[in-house]
């Protein structure tokens, strides 16, 4: 799965995300990356976010909105909303198997990348132009 | 607190990659020629859903990652792609899903988003709503890499390579894997 945040000039937000599904997939499964709310969301008053993980829980948890609604909700940082998300909710999603991570990116430019993976790959770039790129912690 | 720009490759498969240098060279690489794409286009004053589109699509070129050309197989072993998209001041949102032959899945959720009134399109009626604005349609074969191939036919058969055979790092699919 690949996905990017990004915040314009005027400070608007856009978020995608972009699959090709798990595999071995059957029976016409779909996971959460099409699923507007589960896989991306993006909403300039909070945050763009793009998921990537197990998409059943990302489905199940409404993860990339949850990660906006937390904002939105009780004035969590970008970094608190998504590491809650992904660190604590996800994790009680069903039988608590859910993985995976999100990069999230609020209107001032403050970046979050939490992922409970051995690793996710992933990358920002600044204003000026400086590149970024992690695929540990 | 001055991104203007954030990518991800995926995660949970890290582990499966017994990367070398030069794959995570070739990663790095990858990640920030999207990067760069999508900020020449946020420095050049377009929008950030121009941005979005612009960094995924050199990620959905890449053989690397699992999404566009690279993707991995279905249990019926050909690439099947889903996308989505989404623009933080409307509020509008585009996907499609299930789709085979579109070369560009997130183009065509934008597609879908800015040309259509509904939000998700599947399978061969998101093709058929993307030829319908031009897109030409590709092989499904175009997507397929000889990684994906190989890592597909193990998961079939047990007919794989002595080489395929002789990699502990890759001991095949989960039985709940398998979808």
């Amino acid at each position: 799965t690949v996905g990017a945040v990004a915040r314009d000039q005027t400070g608007t937000l856009a978020a995608g995300t972009s699959t090709g599904g798990t595999s071995g997939k059957r029976w016409g499964r779909i996971g959460d990356s099409p699923i507007i709310g589960a896989g991306t969301y993006a909403d300039s008053q909070t945050a763009g976010v793009s998921a990537t993980g197990w998409g059943e829980y990302f489905i199940r948890g409404a993860v990339a909105h949850e990660v906006t609604a937390l904002m939105d909700h009780t004035d969590a940082s970008v970094q608190e909303a998504a590491r809650t998300v992904i660190n604590e909710r996800l994790p009680r999603l069903g039988d608590g198997r859910g993985s995976g991570g999100v990069i999230a990116l609020d209107a001032e430019g403050h970046v979050a990348t939490p992922f409970i993976t051995p690793g996710m790959f992933r990358g920002w770039i600044t204003e000026d132009g400086t590149v970024t790129v992690r695929f540990y912690d | 607190s001055n991104v203007v720009l954030v990518v991800h490759g995926g995660a949970g498969s890290i582990e499966e990659v017994d990367m070398t240098d030069e794959e995570e060279a070739a990663y790095r690489t990858q990640l920030a020629e999207a990067l760069r794409a999508g900020y020449d286009v946020i420095e050049g004053g377009g929008s950030s859903l121009d941005a979005v589109e612009a960094a995924i699509q050199p990620l959905e070129r890449a053989r690397l990652f699992n999404a566009g050309r690279g993707a991995v197989f279905t249990n019926a072993g050909m690439a099947e792609h889903d996308a989505s998209i989404m623009e933080g001041d409307s509020l509008k949102a585009g996907a499609i899903a299930g789709t085979k032959h579109l070369p560009h899945p997130i183009s065509a959720a934008r597609l879908v988003m800015e040309e259509s009134e509904h939000v998700m399109l599947a399978r061969q009626g998101a093709e058929a709503f993307a030829l319908a604005q031009g897109v030409d349609l590709v092989p499904n074969s175009s997507f397929y890499t000889p990684e994906r191939r190989e890592r597909f036919l193990e998961t079939l058969t047990s007919d794989a390579s002595p080489e395929v055979k002789a990699r502990p790092e890759r001991p095949g699919p989960q039985p709940d894997a398998l979808g």
